[in-house]
């Protein structure tokens, strides 16, 4: 038997809401320790992983490990009947083929039940290395969203170079160019909102906007966002999930390949 | 500029 209960049942919401336009189906992957989901897009050039630790739910059990493939538009379709408010319980019974969702709202009688089919999927997992990465840099995930969605318009893709203590978002297209630049805050006044970049090396490497643009959508889960990137290997964009009180839930990490001059 | 593919960095486990 697998149950998972989230009294702040609008984190499941917004973990959906930033995976489902890349990926349309997933397993998530239940044991002891928690819920996990490892998925690429179909073009293979991004990849999704989501982590929640089962401390972070507020009662979890999970009797023995299950993998539970679904549609994830179905899911999110779904998830669109709970209210921001609502307590949110999953259910799968061993050997089951569907998944039962329970919404409770928040001091009223009602209840609400439904149940989404499971599938088979052929899930390919990838190993991702460990790697200390050449620059590390940490900044608020709104400011992140702002300038993949503002550069998309000039053109395909954002060129990030770090040099020093600052880096730099450069795009170009037919209608001319433009570019971003951020230097690290030294204020520590409101930590979500400052901008904080660790260099090993000076990098410069180059990605599709639109998939950045995909991943800005996990910006609900978490005020700040962490980019790291290296020398020709995928960038990290990562959020961590905290629920109300700060406690870590957990985390979303996008990887993206990067493009190459030919 | 060419896209890559995550597979060329990450392999099946």
């Amino acid at each position: 038997m697998f149950e998972a209960k989230l009294i702040q049942g609008a984190i499941l919401k917004k973990i959906l809401d930033a995976i489902k336009d890349l990926v349309n189906e997933a397993s998530w992957d239940c044991s002891s320790q928690g819920m996990s989901l490892q998925a690429m897009d179909t073009s293979h050039v991004s990849l999704v992983a989501v982590q929640m630790k089962a401390d972070g739910f507020d009662k979890y059990r999970c009797d023995r490990s299950v993998t539970l493939g679904m549609n994830l538009s179905s899911l999110s379709k779904i998830l669109k009947c709970a209210g921001n408010d609502d307590t949110i319980t999953l259910k799968a019974p061993d050997d089951g083929d569907k998944i039962t969702l329970v919404f409770e709202a928040k001091n009223e009688s009602e209840t609400s039940e439904y149940e989404v089919k499971l599938m088979n999927l052929d899930s390919e997992y990838l190993g991702i290395p460990d790697t200390p990465y050449s620059v590390n840099v940490k900044m608020p995930s709104h400011k992140f969203q702002r300038i993949c969605r503002d550069l998309q318009q000039i053109g395909d893709a954002v060129t990030i170079s770090c040099a020093k203590d600052s880096i730099r978002f450069a795009a170009k297209g037919d209608l001319g160019s433009g570019t971003v630049n951020l230097c690290q805050t030294a204020s520590a006044d409101k930590p979500e909102d400052s901008v904080s970049i660790s260099m090993q090396e000076p990098i410069i490497q180059s990605f599709a906007l639109k998939y950045l643009n995909h991943f800005a959508k996990a910006t609900p889960l978490s005020p700040q966002v962490s980019l790291s990137l290296s020398p020709d290997v995928p960038l990290v964009v990562e959020y961590s999930i905290t629920d109300d009180d700060g406690s870590d839930f957990g985390y979303i990490r996008y990887y993206l390949a990067p493009k190459i001059d030919e | 500029m060419s896209q890559r593919t995550l597979t060329s960095f990450f392999k099946p486990t």
